[in-house]
């Protein structure tokens, strides 16, 4: 159908991680 | 002295942080870079787009990186499959359709954003299942 949006939980990480100040 | 501390979490806080980061950008307000994306402009908070893509991040962190007020991507991604990783970037939903996966797959390619990498994979291995 037209304009049907199936969402889909994503529980993982989304983005990368600033590495912290060594 | 001791005394037990108390610590109240407000559960909503990072969304609710974002939210106003995207309507901020919508009115662009703050908005420090431009990039020019299959030639279409689209406005950014250099702050955002480093939190949240590997490429950015490369880019601005470097002290050449922080006069840097407009941006094009020569050889980058088409803008239809840039413009939902900057609204996913604002709003943590990311739209996919099997006609802009590909699209949208090439373009977290190339701004080193894996996870999402990784979700559009799943999604197009999805997509071809029975």
């Amino acid at each position: 159908q037209e304009g049907l949006v199936a969402t889909v939980k994503e529980a993982g990480r989304s983005i990368h991680e600033i590495p912290r100040e060594e | 002295d001791g005394a037990l501390g108390y610590v109240r979490e407000f559960t909503r806080h990072s969304s609710d942080v974002l939210g106003n980061l995207n309507e901020l950008r919508l009115r662009g307000i703050l908005t420090d870079v431009t990039l020019l994306v299959g030639g279409q402009p689209l406005r950014a908070h250099k702050a955002v787009l480093i939190a949240c893509s590997g490429f950015f991040y490369s880019i601005f962190r470097s002290r050449a990186g922080v006069g840097v007020d407009v941006l094009s991507l020569p050889g980058g991604p088409e803008a239809r499959g840039f413009a939902p990783l900057l609204d996913f970037m604002y709003t943590s939903r990311l739209r996919l359709s099997p006609a802009t996966a590909p699209a949208v797959l090439a373009a977290a390619t190339y701004l080193q954003m894996e996870h999402v990498v990784q979700a559009c994979h799943r999604f197009i291995q999805a997509s071809c299942e029975p």
